[in-house]
């Protein structure tokens, strides 16, 4: 042990335990997190080599690899409960990502969510199995965030029973689903519904883009990897265009909205209700962002102890750099947030369960607030781990450069979060739209709940300093 | 109907509430400001475009709030008195470096005075130093093993210096003495020169 964080360890004024504890929320999930970790950890089959010297069809081939491994390690393991794959999952992969994580955050929670219950449970056993590697293409050349911009159409011909399936345009091709390229056979597509000659807005199909025995695209796809990126070497972000690709109508996911036989439309309850799977995965953000804030502060911090430079006083030993106020102003900031956005991030977790539970029983009365809640915070967090991160790295001096530091990986493994699932901008203009909606119903004499009840107050309220 | 803000700078709950009261004075201002280009060009969509910077800002106040509020809460979960006085130093910290950091907001929102923001940034100074010594422990208590942490120089024992010069001999590029680049480009160079 380093002598300056042994000293460092015994001169603390509280027992880091009990602190873990509360950040796990609770004694018995440290023990059972510990344990799981400890599977991965003493397992021989995941020490892999160093994946910064490996090119990056290498670490493609390592990740599919690792994430095969992971799977039946899951099984064998016999862990199924969600959190708890969750927390294996982050102990194989550090802080990396892997081909199928699309496959397992919204694949599976796609079908689950918004498959009718006879269909999911065709649909949920081949994925669970892995015959179907499925991922989510959403996002288009030329469209993000603005889901009704999109431009993929999914035509229903009734005399067939089927959605035919076109992407009209070069920037109507889809682009950026994580596992497209190269691993996955299915993709959750969501594309415009035309039926009975009208366009009914953009719904999800389950569409087979490569063979189950051959993995050869199928006819009228054209699939493959969009190359390089800053970072995310693991995974194979695909393209994907559709030419009349035709689907039976049971691969519309219909759980909200319908398409009868004979192609008449259903409408969903809320044309929100689609996008339940963004929601899900902007909650998981937040808690992504408290993970990687909290990663970097450990590897900034710890090393600031180890790390002597300079003199404070004239003649003295060089001191730790952890004793410049300079470097102190730079690390317990975000320090302070790591741990502030552990707690936001379990309120984020509840939350979701909470209302999605609701909406599950047919009340939607909060999921305007889930929308705006998880849109900003997934922003906020997100963009403040992204800077601190970097703020991170330049604390460490020119180590911080390397990749042994670790942090370039942090970087950026991170730092698409701020464009993914929703762009930070446009994500803070969602919640502003669901604040002025807020204002102006309080406006109009009627409260509101939720994290936005101070706004109740505003009409009667008169804002000014106090003298301390 | 006047209420008040700050009292006392460590009060948590005071600077939740001025939190809250900033968040609230920045969605009022949009929509305001909404409202005002609304009357002048009568387009709903320019004048929300018009205003969004302000709508960006009340959006991220309201988060801010959010967070902020939040940590607070967790506060009373904490039965240790050390665990809890370190954390609450830790949210009084976040509190008011967030309000030294965003000085702007609550001047203009008069929520506070320029006195108690000079009070405040000296608070701030005064809390790094509180902090330090249990700066190690705090991120121990994140509990990442160093294989999820992928870190030489966050190293658990902290033994950084002799493991960066292991980990460097692993480069490729360290894998013959002499690296065919030179043979192919430099040895010619250096003999037409």
């Amino acid at each position: 042990m380093n002598p300056d964080l042994r000293r460092e360890r015994e001169r603390a004024s509280f027992n880091p335990e009990f602190l873990t504890y509360i950040v796990d929320r609770g004694a018995e999930r440290t023990r059972r997190r510990r344990e799981i970790e400890s599977l991965v950890l003493n397992d021989p089959d995941f020490q892999h080599e160093d994946v910064n010297f490996l090119s990056r069809s290498e670490r493609y081939e390592l990740a599919v690899k690792k994430s095969s491994q992971m799977v039946m390690k899951i099984r064998e393991h016999g862990i199924s409960d969600p959190e708890e794959i969750y927390w294996f999952k982050r102990t194989c992969l550090g802080c990396l990502v892997e081909p199928i994580s699309v496959h397992y955050g919204m694949f599976l929670t796609t079908l689950q969510n918004q498959c009718i219950d006879i269909e999911r449970d065709k649909w949920l056993n081949l994925a669970k199995r892995f015959q179907l590697i499925g991922t989510y293409a959403q996002t288009e050349l030329g469209h993000g965030t603005h889901l009704r911009g999109l431009e993929t159409t999914s035509t229903y011909d009734p005399s067939t029973q089927e959605f035919i399936l076109n992407s009209p345009t070069v920037t109507s091709i889809k682009w950026w689903p994580g596992g497209l390229g190269k691993t996955a056979n299915h993709a959750v597509v969501l594309a415009q519904l035309y039926t009975q000659g009208q366009c009914k807005g953009l719904h999800a199909f389950i569409v087979p883009v490569r063979h189950l025995s051959t993995h050869e695209p199928l006819s009228g796809v054209i699939v493959g990897d969009i190359g390089p990126k800053f970072g995310f070497d693991e995974i194979d972000n695909g393209f994907l265009k559709l030419d009349n690709v035709r689907i039976p109508r049971e691969n519309m996911l219909m759980k909200y909205a319908k398409v009868e036989a004979d192609g008449t439309y259903v409408k969903p309850l809320s044309d929100k209700l689609t996008y339940g799977t963004m929601v899900f995965i902007r909650s998981h953000i937040v808690v992504e962002s408290a993970r990687f804030l909290s990663k970097a502060c450990t590897i900034a911090i710890r090393y600031s102890a180890v790390r002597h430079q300079s003199e404070l006083k004239p003649g003295e030993p060089e001191p730790q750099i952890l004793d410049y106020q300079t470097q102190q102003y730079k690390l317990f900031p975000l320090l302070a947030t790591a741990y502030a956005f552990h707690f936001v991030a379990a309120y984020m977790t509840e939350t979701y369960h909470r209302i999605t539970g609701d909406i599950n029983q047919g009340n939607l009365s909060e999921l305007p607030e889930l929308h705006a809640l998880s849109a900003g915070l997934k922003a906020f967090t997100s963009w403040t781990t992204s800077s601190g991160i970097e703020e991170c790295r330049m604390a460490c001096g020119g180590h911080g450069y390397s990749y042994c530091s670790g942090i370039p990986n942090l970087y950026v493994t991170f730092t698409p979060a701020c464009t993914y699932e929703g762009e930070n901008t446009v994500m803070m203009l969602q919640t502003a739209r669901f604040l002025l909606k807020s204002y102006t119903q309080v406006s109009s004499g009627k409260p509101v709940g939720g994290m936005v009840s101070y706004l109740n107050d505003v009409p009667q309220q008169r804002i000014h300093s106090q003298a301390v | 109907a006047a209420r008040p803000t700050v009292t006392d700078i460590n009060d948590l709950n005071s600077l939740v509430e001025v939190y809250k009261l900033r968040a609230a004075w920045l969605v009022v201002t949009a929509a305001k400001n909404v409202q005002a280009e609304l009357n002048r060009r009568k387009d709903k969509d320019d004048a929300w475009n018009r205003s969004s910077v302000d709508l960006v800002r009340a959006s991220e106040a309201h988060c801010h709030y959010v967070v902020v509020k939040l940590f607070t809460a967790k506060l009373s979960e904490i039965s240790d008195a050390a665990v809890n006085r370190v954390v609450g130093n830790l949210c009084l910290f976040y509190a008011l470096h967030g309000i030294t950091k965003n000085t702007g907001d609550f001047l203009q929102a008069n929520l506070l005075t320029s006195p108690q923001i000079s009070q405040m940034q000296q608070r701030v100074k005064d809390l790094l130093a509180v902090i330090r010594p249990d700066a190690v422990a705090l991120v121990d208590a994140f509990d990442y093993s160093d294989a999820q942490l992928g870190s030489v120089l966050g190293r658990y024992d902290g033994n950084v210096y002799e493991n960066m010069f292991e980990w460097a001999k692993k480069s490729p590029l360290n894998k013959t003495q002499v690296h065919e680049s030179f043979h192919k480009y430099l040895k010619p160079l250096q003999a037409k020169l």
